[in-house]
């Protein structure tokens, strides 16, 4: 898999897709979804789509595609490989979200939280696969969420489309099983080469597997935290398990918002009304609204 | 001049996590 | 260690670091508040700035390869000495009598104020705000309120014209940004400048002068 554009910028979003197969443009298709590296705290999260014709699902069947979860590293690539060879019956197409896009989303003024980006990304890729002219009829995706809340949703944003949202879609649906291959390949293989895009010589890359229980990982995450900058961008700021070795290791940091919130609901109502008694002198008013004030120690 | 406070002076090692932009 | 931003007029650049010529950070008195203030004090130029700093929250500094909480910015500006000298003569002036002007500028908290007898051209700074006499080649200042006056008039017709070449809203605060209207000067009414002049200088003298300016 190709990863080149990733490594150029490993900082957004970058959108991967294999070659339109002719025939899924004729023949009715169906296409799965699924998503790789929802729990690790480094990395990137990937959700992948792949599709075929409804004709020749048995022959997807029969490449023994399974849940990319019960699959070795060395069963998941070839089974990708061996998807690349049809290529002229399937297709498919991945958004890998870097860690730091999932980070600044959870953490920016406006919180844009985990399930609505997985949802927001998940349909992008079906919106995708329409815009390139696939014909799909029909859609299987693993659920993140409430299932029923998010069938309904997807069912509204493609009426022409079966939806159908389950847990477990992975193990249940071909098509699911393989956008899970592709989206585990893709992400063990960013993982494996990240480029880190900080300037630091001893940035090792024995990190693990990613996820926060792996004890590797966490020795990683204890190693490279800066105080005053916390991780390098491999790491998702937002998870709990680097918050709390940024509350241990790193500065205290008070942002605008967080402090705000801190104080709402604290203030009495009477402390809008309280004059400062009739002597205060204000700094003029030019001084107040350009935020000057004379210095009284330096 | 960054938007938030960090409670702290000390040394940072600014260079490896910023490039200047012009 | 603390470090600080200052923002200063580019001439002093190349002020020298010896103490006895370069720069000095003082402390004297503010004379609105008649609290304590910074003041930045060049010797060998003698000229007096007045240090004002803005202050937002939340913010920090990257300073090389360093950070620095808290963000201030400080802002040195030229100040007239006058009004610093205005806070002495005032109280001296409530004994009614004339005094050499060094038993006048005295102070036991801001000690550093003697440097302003140190400024050039003292004696027509003086002039604008005191009554004079002569004895024996030495000179006795009085406090003169109607000097003073007219001085401080001066001043807010010359802060009118800056606040007019900077454009800078004086009108009601109500007004948002919304209906700002291109020829703002014209709907901003002439006393608008004055009343926003006074109580910028207003800032810079004690509350009773304040009032007997504005009623003048």
């Amino acid at each position: 898999m190709d990863l080149s554009e990733l490594e150029k910028d490993n900082t957004g979003r970058c959108r991967l897709s294999s070659p339109v197969p002719a025939v899924c443009c004729k023949e009715p298709c169906v296409l799965g979804v699924d998503e790789a590296g929802r729990g690790p705290v480094l990395g990137p999260m990937v959700y992948a789509i792949c599709y075929c014709p409804q004709s020749r699902l048995a022959d997807l069947e029969a490449l023994k595609v399974a849940d990319s979860k019960t699959l070795s590293e060395n069963e998941r690539d070839r089974l990708f490989s061996k998807m690349q060879e049809d290529r002229d019956f399937v297709g498919w197409a991945l958004d890998v979200l870097s860690p730091n896009l999932i980070s600044t989303s959870m953490l920016g003024r406006v919180k844009y939280n985990l399930n609505s980006l997985s949802h927001d990304t998940a349909s992008g890729l079906i919106q995708h696969a329409l815009d390139q002219g696939v014909n799909v009829t029909q859609v299987f995706v693993d659920t993140v969420g409430l299932a029923a809340s998010y069938q309904e949703r997807l069912q509204q944003r493609f009426p022409d489309v079966t939806v159908t949202v389950k847990a477990k879609a992975d193990a249940l649906y071909p098509v699911v099983s393989a956008a899970s291959i592709c989206a585990k390949v893709a992400r063990d293989q960013a993982v494996k080469s990240w480029q880190f895009v900080e300037k630091e010589q001893d940035l090792d890359a024995d990190y693990g597997s990613g996820y926060p229980n792996d004890p590797k990982t966490k020795a990683w995450l204890r190693r490279h935290v800066e105080p005053v900058f916390g991780f390098p961008q491999l790491v998702r700021f937002s998870w709990r398990t680097a918050q709390a070795i940024l509350e241990t290791e790193a500065e205290n940091v008070t942002w605008e918002d967080s402090a705000l919130e801190e104080q709402e609901g604290s203030r009495k109502i009477t402390s809008y009304f309280q004059g400062e008694g009739p002597q205060a002198r204000h700094p003029h008013r030019y001084f107040q609204e350009r935020g000057l004030e004379p210095a009284t120690a330096l | 001049l960054l938007p938030c406070d960090v409670l702290a002076n000390r040394p940072a090692p600014v260079e490896r996590f910023f490039t200047p932009a012009i | 260690a603390r470090q600080h931003v200052f923002l200063l007029p580019e001439y002093l650049k190349d002020a020298s670091k010896k103490i006895k010529s370069g720069l000095m950070f003082i402390k004297l008195v503010n004379p609105c508040s008649g609290e304590g203030a910074i003041y930045l004090f060049s010797m060998c130029l003698k000229q007096l700035f007045e240090i004002k700093v803005f202050k937002e929250k939340y913010h920090s500094w990257f300073i090389n390869e360093s950070v620095q909480s808290g963000g201030l910015l400080h802002f040195a500006t030229p100040m007239d000495p006058v009004f610093l000298l205005l806070h002495y003569l005032i109280k001296a002036g409530k004994e009614g009598k004339f005094q050499p002007i060094d038993q006048v500028v005295m102070d036991d908290v801001f000690s550093n104020c003697t440097l302003l007898l140190k400024l050039p051209e003292l004696e027509k700074l003086l002039r604008h705000v005191t009554e004079e006499k002569e004895i024996d080649n030495k000179k006795y200042y009085k406090y003169s309120k109607e000097k003073t006056l007219k001085w401080l008039e001066k001043k807010v017709n010359q802060t009118v014209a800056a606040l007019k070449v900077n454009r800078v809203n004086v009108g009601a605060r109500v007004q948002s940004a919304a209906f700002f209207c291109s020829d703002q000067i014209l709907s901003d009414k002439e006393e608008d400048y004055i009343c926003y002049a006074h109580g910028l200088i207003s800032d810079y003298i004690p509350k009773e002068l304040s009032d007997d300016l504005s009623r003048y």
